[in-house]
Order: structure tokens, then sequence, then C-alpha cells
């Protein structure tokens, strides 16, 4: 393709991811700087802080039975209610990827089982720093030293999206670069039991040249970003491994965990 | 399909609840 529709396909993209997601890396990084104008989050940093923000924090839903349940479950429904909300979201902006729609429908349905988890870990990096992640929306900052000092197995849930963002985020990418590249990683044409595997290439593939692209004009200064991008991909694929067996590990030991039924679907069979 | 019948909702209407 030509670049000036390569750029079009890059500016439909970061349309779709602005639209899709209601927290851009901009966002977040505006609002952990104190520039939003709006109140600064609340942090949560140990069991007082995390009691206190709950009465403050408007979150999105609140499950039933909550006060009677442990922290570490606590908090561990809300991230499964936050993933949920994203694989809608994920869903939506997959649809927005010019002729995904008009793909296999179950091949769809792979693409989002196996890549949903990869997106999410990817801008989960926007909501992160060194210290710790923004909660609900930007609402409250939760630090990485609290879900650290969580009980077995649930502190070790986190420390590994900690350490990808680190490496992520010291890429630089910007909300339009990451835009392009989750639509990529969502189109991987090798995931297991792809029934049509030839269009969903040819799509990822003028998507990368859009992502080449783009990487070259926004960072004129890192020509080799692109290629350490791509690298990153398998890192995704390593934690997301690694998650699903933590997460089989916490069904099998934490008889009061219930996993959302869409989450479900996700696991099931997946690595 | 069955498998993953909320999956296969959510891509033909995403604005149908998933009952969170």
């Amino acid at each position: 393709p030509e670049s000036a529709d390569l750029r079009a396909l890059a500016k439909h993209m970061f349309e779709s991811y602005n639209k899709a997601f209601p927290i851009t890396k901009a966002k977040s990084r505006a609002i952990m700087a104190g520039k939003t104008g709006d109140k600064s989050p609340f942090v949560i940093y140990d069991m007082n802080s995390l009691k206190a923000g709950e009465e403050r924090i408007k979150f999105k839903q609140t499950p039933l039975q909550e006060q009677n349940t442990e922290v570490e479950i606590r908090i561990f429904q809300r991230c499964q209610f936050r993933s949920v909300e994203a694989v809608r979201e994920i869903t939506e902006f997959a649809k927005s990827i010019p002729g995904f729609i008009n793909l296999d429908l179950n091949d769809q349905v792979t693409l989002l089982k196996y890549g949903v988890h990869e997106v999410i870990f990817s801008m989960l990096a926007s909501l992160m720093n060194k210290d710790g992640l923004l909660i609900a929306a930007g609402q409250g900052f939760m630090t990485r030293e609290f879900l650290k000092s969580l009980r077995k197995p649930f502190c070790d849930i986190m420390e590994p999206k900690f350490e990808f963002a680190m490496k992520f985020n010291g890429l630089g990418l910007n909300d339009c670069d990451i835009a392009i590249f989750i639509a990529v990683v969502i189109l991987s044409g090798d995931r297991p039991g792809l029934i049509n595997v030839k269009p969903i290439e040819e799509l990822q593939d003028s998507i990368l040249q859009a992502l080449a692209l783009q990487l070259k004009i926004s960072h004129p200064d890192s020509p080799q970003l692109f290629a350490k991008l791509l690298q990153k991909m398998t890192d995704l694929r390593q934690i997301v491994t690694e998650h699903v067996q933590l997460l089989h590990t916490i069904r099998k030991t934490e008889a009061e965990m219930s996993l959302h039924p869409l989450l479900q679907e996700i696991y099931k069979d997946l690595y | 399909k069955e498998k993953h019948k909320i999956l296969h909702r959510l891509l033909q209407d995403s604005t149908s609840p998933v009952d969170l």
C-alpha cells in the first residue's frame, strides 16, 4: 500500500482506540503527574487506606457479599470485573480493524480468545509506573508494595506485569503507536485452531506496515524500535502463559473464588 | 460455538450485557 493509505490506517486505528478505551496512556500519565485539574488519585498502600479507598472510590460495579469477603478475594474480584470490561472494549476495537468482521466468525473468536490478555497486559503498562498502578479509571493508585504484601498466591499476580510494564514503557510509545501495536497482536495468524489463516496474515501485514511507518515518523531517533516492539510480543505470550497457570492454582486452592463465565470461556483450553 | 457463546455474542452485539 501507498504510504498515504498506511497513514490513513494508522489514523483510523488511533481513532477507534480512543473511542473504545476510556483511559489512554496520555490521560493516565496526566493523572499521575497531577496535571488534570481533577482530584489526585487516592493512594492505597496498606489495609487502612484500602478500607478508606473502598468507601471513597466510586467503583463501576459493587460485587455482592463484599463486606465479609477477604481483602485478597475482593481485590481479585475487582480485577476480574475490570478484565471483563476490558474484553468488551477490546472486542469493540477489534471489530473496527478493517476486514476483521469479514473473517470467519470462529476465527474472530479464536483471535480474541488468544489476543485479549496480551492486549490487556500491553495496555496495563500505560497505567503503571515503577511504584504502582492507577485503578478505577484513575480515581485510585494502588502501590506495587501493597500488592506484593498480599498473601500467597495473590501477591504473585501483579509483579510479573510490573516487570513487563517497566520494560515496555521504556520503549516510550505513544497512544497511536500502542493502538496499531495491539491491532497487530490481535491479528496473529499462528493462534491454535484458526481455520483460515491467510486473510488474517494479509490484514496483519498491512497493519504491520502501518506500524513500521508510524514508528519511523513518531520516533525518528529510534530506528530499532519496530524490531524491539515485535520482540515484546514473545514476552507477552510468556506473561499470559504464566498468568493462566497462576489462575489454575488459584482456582484449585481458593474455594471461595468464582471466575466470571466470560473469563472461564477464554481460559478454557487456552494453553 | 457453545464453548464460546459470550465471545460470540460480544462479537455480534457488544451492547448486550455481560452480567457483571
